[in-house]
């Protein structure tokens, strides 16, 4: 464990308390894109196949029981708790997302460390996780503005890949035969889909104005 | 698997 993965965590981790505070405390999930919630829902319980087999820390098993809950309880809660789901934005969240699940598979299959089933669904995990954002950044596009906490919530998403991105070149440099490379190009991929998203909550937050992304 | 290939991180 080093400050930069750590740092990432706790960011992560952020996320989905300010996502959970939004739900919450306003019981309206509107500018959030469920489909967003569903793939990582999907992200977790394929990368975390080893939660009952592996044990590296309680931390590590801790957390990983954290993210898999939590995805979970929000999409049921914006599937079926009667306030929260009405506000959800039906007709904006209409990404297909089924295709990114199936395109990240199919990489999966081709680009993997090993050709095992755990192996192959911690790539799929990556690869989708790397395009999770998608319908969330689309659905901000369409509803105007974004409220504080919305925006938070993807602020925080975002900036958590960043830090490991540090981690990765951290452990490039502190460990012999570190190669994830895997993780690594995947996170900087999912990262730069932030890029213009972080371009515009910078703005918002220097110019003290709203949250707008351009349609 | 805790060996180096194993997945330590979140």
């Amino acid at each position: 464990m080093n400050i930069f993965r750590l740092a990432g965590d706790m960011t992560h981790l952020m996320s989905i308390l300010v996502l959970l505070l939004k739900i919450y405390a306003t019981k309206s999930c509107s500018g959030i894109s469920l489909k967003t919630q569903e793939l990582y829902a999907v992200v977790f319980l394929a990368r975390y196949l080893d939660l009952l087999t592996d044990f590296f820390s309680l931390y590590n098993t801790v957390m990983k029981v954290v993210f898999i809950v939590s995805s979970l309880a929000i999409v049921w809660c914006m599937r079926y708790h009667r306030a929260v789901r009405r506000t959800y934005d039906r007709e904006l969240d209409t990404f297909r997302h089924y295709f990114l699940i199936l395109g990240s598979f199919v990489l999966a299959l081709i680009f993997h460390e090993k050709f095992t089933v755990r192996e192959i669904f911690w790539a799929f995990s990556i690869y989708l996780e790397a395009v999770a954002i998608l319908p969330q950044l689309v659905l901000l596009q369409r509803s105007g503005n974004v409220d504080n906490l919305t925006g938070q919530y993807v602020f925080f998403l975002g900036a958590y890949r960043g830090f490991y991105i540090l981690n990765w070149i951290y452990r490039y440099f502190t460990e012999a035969h570190f190669g994830r490379w895997i993780a690594s190009i995947s996170g900087l991929v999912q990262t730069a889909l932030y890029a213009d998203f972080f371009y515009y909550y910078f703005l918002s937050w220097k110019n003290n104005a709203k949250l707008k992304l351009p349609a | 698997a805790t060996g180096p290939e194993a997945h330590d991180e979140l």
